[in-house]
């Protein structure tokens, strides 16, 4: 089955 | 001083409907241009950005930059509040610690005033990189909602295809499977699915439905919806809230193991 990616490896906090 | 007036309390009502299923509490970020609110779920998977343009608001005025913590479900309750046509004004002094609601009712008759109290919020701020997508697909935002919720019947996942045929949405299950393909063809009647697909890479992503649900929430708000595709990034799903601004849901696709 997929496992679900966290939003923050794409995204960086600023 | 944020003082923001809008001609019809649905618009509220609606954003609200769509933020406060992924989000408990959330800053509403107001400064001179607008309103702006990016929040994202518990589970770090998926992120909601609202923004709400002043100027096209029926008035507007934002003085100093001002983060409005909110209860989303507070907020929902005391909008509930209102009838759909009422004029709603939301307000709050600097160092406010509330916002205040008030509703007027179309024949002016009827005033209704309520205070909410305001929070403070550590919110994470993430930065969202300018993204060339490989795949974006205008569909019927009712069409997208009932494909999605078609497709919670049979699995979790949903495995979406864009390519120059058109967009297909494919779902398993423990119990069967089932798809769903929308043909891109601008020569078509009027009537027909109306989809246009801007492609330049064909692309296959697995999302997860439960998500997607949530952001269908939204589809009030528009009779369109846009979906943005690329390999290995999140999925943008974008309705538009009439020339007053947007909502946007990303959503991080989900890898095979």
């Amino acid at each position: 089955t997929p496992v679900q990616n966290d939003l923050q490896e794409f995204f960086t906090l600023v | 001083m944020f003082e923001a007036t809008f001609n019809q309390a649905s618009i509220l009502k609606q954003v609200l409907e769509a933020t406060k299923d992924l989000v408990n509490d959330a800053n509403w970020d107001c400064s001179a241009e607008g309103i702006a609110l990016q929040a994202m779920d518990s589970s770090h998977v998926s992120l909601v950005s609202l923004s709400l343009r002043g100027d096209e608001l029926a008035s507007y005025r934002c003085e100093n930059q001002i983060s409005l913590g909110i209860n989303m479900n507070t907020m929902t309750k005391i909008l509930k509040c209102a009838e759909n046509n009422d004029r709603t004004i939301i307000r709050a002094d600097d160092d406010a610690d509330v916002m205040v609601f008030v509703f007027e009712s179309e024949g002016r008759d009827k005033t209704s005033k309520y205070e909410m109290k305001l929070m403070d919020i550590d919110s994470e701020h993430l930065g969202i990189p300018e993204q060339e997508y490989s795949a974006t697909v205008q569909m019927s935002s009712k069409e997208f909602s009932r494909i999605v919720r078609d497709l919670s019947t049979i699995g979790e996942n949903v495995e979406i295809t864009v390519d120059k045929e058109g967009i297909t949405f494919g779902a398993k299950g423990e119990s069967g499977s089932g798809t769903v393909s929308l043909k891109s063809n601008p020569s078509v009647d009027e009537g027909s699915s109306n989809i246009t697909i801007d492609l330049t890479d064909s692309v296959k992503l697995n999302f997860a439905l439960r998500y997607l649900t949530f952001f269908t929430k939204a589809a009030p708000l528009s009779d369109n919806v846009s979906l943005s595709l690329s390999a290995d990034v999140p999925l943008m799903v974008e309705y538009a809230i009439g020339d007053v601004g947007f909502i946007r849901y990303y959503l991080a696709p989900k890898i095979d193991d």
